[in-house]
């Protein structure tokens, strides 16, 4: 469902390259629980912002569903975006003025095919299982770090994507809370075929993984071997 | 070197009481190594926030080197706080227009005696021991979120302050480089006399503790055992 072909990224900075991510080439199946482990600083976050169309590459390809998505306009790449791919930040981003549960709400907005009540019953659901649903009417600095995490986690969750990118969403949380999003995002793996793309520093999510790969100073190794050799 | 009596903690919010701490009471010796370990939203942040002087108990007390902090001008806080606490926040709170190393570089300034050359010097070799040497002239959204991390925790080490408190330092780092931080800040430690007070859900942190803590809900437990019990 993903395609990756010989991505790079660059960035300039007081005129020297900094190599963000080095001729990357990976397939990523459909259903996958896919784990991306790697140093801070080794281009995680960079390639799930790829993948996510929140950012463009240097060099090279990306495929959503055998399209590709450098063909894309702005407004085909925030549709996309809005209907199939549910994004977990590593720093949240959550709108402060918004409670919880309107942040929760606030995608799916664009799903037209829904009305207000069948929202709120979706937002509802989706603040409970992540253990907030008497936070639900708290806004962000009225919430701890990890009920913040755990806000963001709902609100990509909640438009049931058919690719979730989890950039370290445990990071946050202790390992009771942590387990059970783990279950839960497993659960909803499996149920509904959701794609999940974690970047993650912590085992266990490693170890729920079907699959994992790993990213050293912006190049992709694999057990050792580098991907391609 | 920092005593809690009987400290308290409440929200209004829409009608209703959050009790965020509920009568806390906790001695903390000079020098410890301390871990604050505990859920997602049981009190973690306050309770630091409150020892930082960053924000106010509800009810109860708190004396840093045995001065009363309630008794002190907004004016003095300040001052006590910039000499003599290094807070690492949850969520890093550097300036977007400063580069890392003038992120390091802005509690420096208030310390009267350090000419620029020394300045400059402390703030390479915190940088450099946290291995964001290359780094330097990074702003922070051109770096990763455990790059940020690691600014963070350099810029409160820099002052090298009477009390580290430091809000989930690792939760964003790997094992190798989160390892590397434990090391740095127990050499600290041994060697300064520094007094570290930990929120954490990482393992590791616990571990290297000599003090650990629980909070569940706002309230103290150790070892199943309420304190003062
Ligand atoms: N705008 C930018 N300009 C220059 N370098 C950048 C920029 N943005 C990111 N980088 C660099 O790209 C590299 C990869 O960053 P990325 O955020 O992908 O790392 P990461 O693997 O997610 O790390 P972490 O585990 O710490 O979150 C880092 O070394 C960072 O300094
Ligand atoms: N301004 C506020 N109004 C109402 N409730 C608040 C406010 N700020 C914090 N809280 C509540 O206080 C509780 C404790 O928050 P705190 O940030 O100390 O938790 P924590 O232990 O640090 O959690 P985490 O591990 O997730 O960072 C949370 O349940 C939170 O919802
Ligand atoms: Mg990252
Ligand atoms: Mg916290």
């Amino acid at each position: 469902v993903v395609r990756i072909e010989h991505v790079s990224k660059r960035y300039v900075l007081g005129g020297q390259e900094v190599h963000a991510l080095k001729d990357i080439t990976l397939d990523i199946e459909d259903g996958v629980f896919l784990a991306i482990a790697g140093p801070s600083g080794s281009g995680k976050s960079t390639l799930l912002n790829l993948i996510g169309c929140i950012d463009t590459p240097s060099s090279g390809k990306i495929f959503l569903s055998g399209q590709d998505v450098s063909d894309k306009t702005p407004d085909q790449l925030a549709s996309l975006r809005a209907r199939s791919i549910g994004f977990i930040f590593q720093t949240f981003n959550l709108l402060p003025v918004l409670t919880a549960a309107e942040n929760v709400e606030y995608p799916l907005l664009q799903l037209l095919h829904m009305d207000a009540e069948e929202r709120r019953e979706r937002v509802h659901y989706f603040l409970k299982i992540v253990g907030l649903a008497e936070k639900m009417r708290h806004r962000p600095n009225e919430l701890s770090g990890g009920q913040r995490q755990r806000v963001a986690i709902a609100r990509a969750l909640a438009i049931e994507p058919a690719i979730v990118l989890a950039d370290e969403p445990t990071a946050n949380l202790d390992r009771k809370t942590g387990d059970a999003i783990i279950e839960l995002m497993k659960d909803i793996n499996r149920r509904l075929k959701t794609t999940f793309i974690f970047s993650t520093h912590d085992q266990r999510v490693m170890s729920a993984a079907d699959r994992q790969v790993r990213i050293e100073d912006g190049s992709l190794r694999m057990l050792g071997v580098r991907t391609g050799e």
